[in-house]
């Protein structure tokens, strides 16, 4: 319905014979709205139009360009730089031990996301091992172990044992031990008002020092977005986002929030339940998604 | 002096954007923002008191949505009923991956046991990884007896062995949890479809998050049209969600929302309070 309300305005501004100021401003109550039914922030959104009201008139076009087609690219291009732009994703050092600690909200796709990117990383020729420190949710260790066992990736845990911190150590050291080039830790969900998960969750990057944090973060995720992924960001120094639930009805556009909050750009999205669906993140695909 | 289009219109846009920072769906806030407006053209009000004429009309408007004729809708009381037929009291409770449905189910049947009724579980997510662990141990935390299958079975028919085994064991009610799926999945929407029609729930249960955006709004009309919900409850309101997403669901479904879902513990269930709600919304 969203893709709908965006597809019909990119028509219509290609349909109006010229934008003048007055078209213009239409044309930009119907971005907005196509924006927020995305879940895009309120505040971003806003900002967005702002910048493409003053960039409109104010740009010079290169010639040959309809102004109208420079709105759309405007549009395309204001949501590509909030992304973080087309900027290269850190890569993991072969030849070393890497640590991946996983976080987010319940509920977003953690445990799942691990199965996928242990997969990934397994058929990119690494040695994976996962730590389940997740010691909330009943059954999270069991459902790891069916993840991986088909993908013969070895899985460290203690059901019994509540203490997270204790796991993760335990675990780290069994995989050092193993010549595992890339340790995934699977955490329990966790969100900005639960301040002792928020205080767990930094205890363990302050003691496993991993080389990346990944913030989860359900595709339909919306207003809170933001707030929440700042929290995420100050608990810990998340290195990149991956955004799930993709293959779903939802937009994402609670993901420009979290990269606006955290800084770190977004690395993979997910797009169904199988351990191969994880897709390397695309700006302008999913910008072009966002806007029909 | 009279209120009219123009003079309203400003308000109008600052109290919709309020809506929508709260997560009620951008097409539920606009349509609320444009019914209030009809109601009150041309009423009278003071020079000083147009905000809050706007404001009030606009709770009175939110009001009514949530609190719609079944609000008297006690599901105690409809299991009560139904326990005099000699017939369990069958509960589907369906919603997208990751909502709390099985954790939801859990509180539930916490819920039940703290009023003397009687509860069966069908393990009906016969997919997910871990999905039938995870519901065993809470069952074994809570007391209550799982009805479980092998993964991949078939769905509907470790419904329809829960309400037989309920059936037989003069069991009060019958919960039936399922596999989260995406409503563009037309197979899983197809196999939910099934579920119900074997299994002939008495309560169809939406279980929304209540940090969805406006996807919720998708999600509630989706399965309202393709199965029918007869309530929803929103889960992890504890997260700081503004709650936007009862109004989106109770809008699109016209049906209550009993529960709020507080956090992850067996109490954490509150039943939903409208006049609460709206305060919450609107402050
Ligand atoms: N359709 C779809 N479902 C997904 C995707 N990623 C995860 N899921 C589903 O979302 C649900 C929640 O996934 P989990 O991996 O258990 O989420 P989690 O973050 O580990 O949850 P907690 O540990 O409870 O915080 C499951 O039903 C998953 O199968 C995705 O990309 N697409
Ligand atoms: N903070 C908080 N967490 C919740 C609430 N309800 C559920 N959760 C958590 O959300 C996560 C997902 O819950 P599940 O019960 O597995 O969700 P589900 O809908 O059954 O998931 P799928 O079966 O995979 O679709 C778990 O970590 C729950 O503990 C709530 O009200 N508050
Ligand atoms: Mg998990
Ligand atoms: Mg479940």
């Amino acid at each position: 319905k969203f893709g709908k309300s965006l597809d019909n305005m990119i028509r219509k501004i290609r349909k109006l014979p010229r934008i003048d100021k007055d078209a213009l401003k239409l044309v930009i109550q119907d971005f907005q709205r196509a924006l927020l039914s995305a879940d895009v922030n309120v505040e971003i959104c806003l900002a967005v139009t702002e910048n493409i009201k003053k960039k409109a008139f104010n740009e010079k076009i290169a010639t040959g360009i309809a102004r109208k087609d420079f709105v759309i690219k405007l549009i395309h291009d204001e949501l590509v730089t909030l992304l973080g732009g087309n900027q290269n994703v850190r890569k993991l050092k072969s030849n070393r031990l890497n640590i991946i600690l996983m976080v987010g909200i319940q509920g977003s796709g953690k445990t799942t996301t691990v199965g996928k990117l242990s997969h990934y990383y397994r058929s990119k020729g690494f040695k994976v091992g996962v730590v389940s420190a997740d010691t909330w949710r009943p059954g999270a260790y069991q459902q790891l172990d069916q993840l991986l066992t088909p993908l013969r990736v070895p899985l460290f845990g203690e059901p019994e044992e509540k203490n997270a911190l204790k796991i993760v150590k335990k675990g780290i050291r069994h995989f050092t031990n193993e010549n595992v080039d890339i340790i995934i830790v699977d955490t329990a969900g966790r969100h900005k008002e639960e301040k002792n998960l928020m205080n767990e969750v930094q205890k363990m990057e302050k003691m496993i020092k991993p080389d990346e944090v990944i913030l989860v973060i359900d595709g339909t995720l919306g207003q809170q977005a933001y707030s929440q992924a700042k929290a995420f960001s100050e608990a810990t120094h998340v290195g990149s986002i991956i955004v799930t639930k993709l293959d779903g009805s939802a937009k994402g556009g609670g993901a420009l929030s979290a990269v606006a909050a955290t800084n770190a750009p977004i690395k993979f999205i997910g797009v169904g339940e199988r351990i191969e669906a994880l897709e390397d993140f695309i700006p302008s695909k999913f910008v072009g998604n966002l806007l029909g | 002096r009279t209120l009219n289009e123009s003079n309203m219109e400003k308000t109008f846009e600052e109290l919709e954007m309020t809506l929508i920072r709260n997560d009620v769906a951008v097409d539920v806030a606009s349509e609320i923002c444009e019914i209030t407006k009809r109601n009150i053209v041309g009423e009278k009000v003071g020079i000083f008191s147009l905000k809050k004429s706007l404001l009030d009309a606009l709770r009175v408007a939110i009001q009514e949505i949530l609190s719609m004729d079944d609000i008297s809708f006690s599901l105690l009381d409809r299991i009560q009923e139904k326990k005099k037929t000699n017939q369990p009291y069958v509960i589907l409770v369906l919603g997208v991956n990751g909502t709390g449905k099985t954790t939801t189910i859990a509180r539930l049947c916490k819920l039940f046991k703290d009023h003397k009724i009687s509860t069966i579980v069908a393990a009906s997510d016969t997919f997910r990884a871990g999905a039938i662990e995870q519901l065993s141990i809470h069952m074994e935390n809570v007391g209550i007896r799982v009805v479980k299958g092998q993964y991949n079975s078939d769905p509907a028919s470790v419904g329809y062995d829960a309400i037989d085994s309920a059936m037989a064991k003069g069991i009060d009610v019958v919960i039936i949890d399922t596999a989260g799926r995406q409503i563009t999945n037309k197979n899983l929407m197809e196999e939910l479809k099934k579920i119900k029609r074997v299994n002939n729930p008495d309560l169809t249960l939406f279980v929304g998050d209540s940090l969805a955006g406006n996807d919720v709004l998708n999600q509630a009309e989706a399965f309202n049209s393709s199965l029918g919900i007869d309530a929803s409850i929103i889960t992890k309101v504890d997260a700081d969600a503004k709650g936007g997403a009862a109004l989106s669901i109770a809008h699109i479904t016209k049906r209550p929302i009993l529960y709020i879902g507080i956090g992850q513990g067996y109490d954490d269930l509150k039943p939903f309070d409208p006049e609460w709600f709206v305060e919450k919304l609107l402050g």
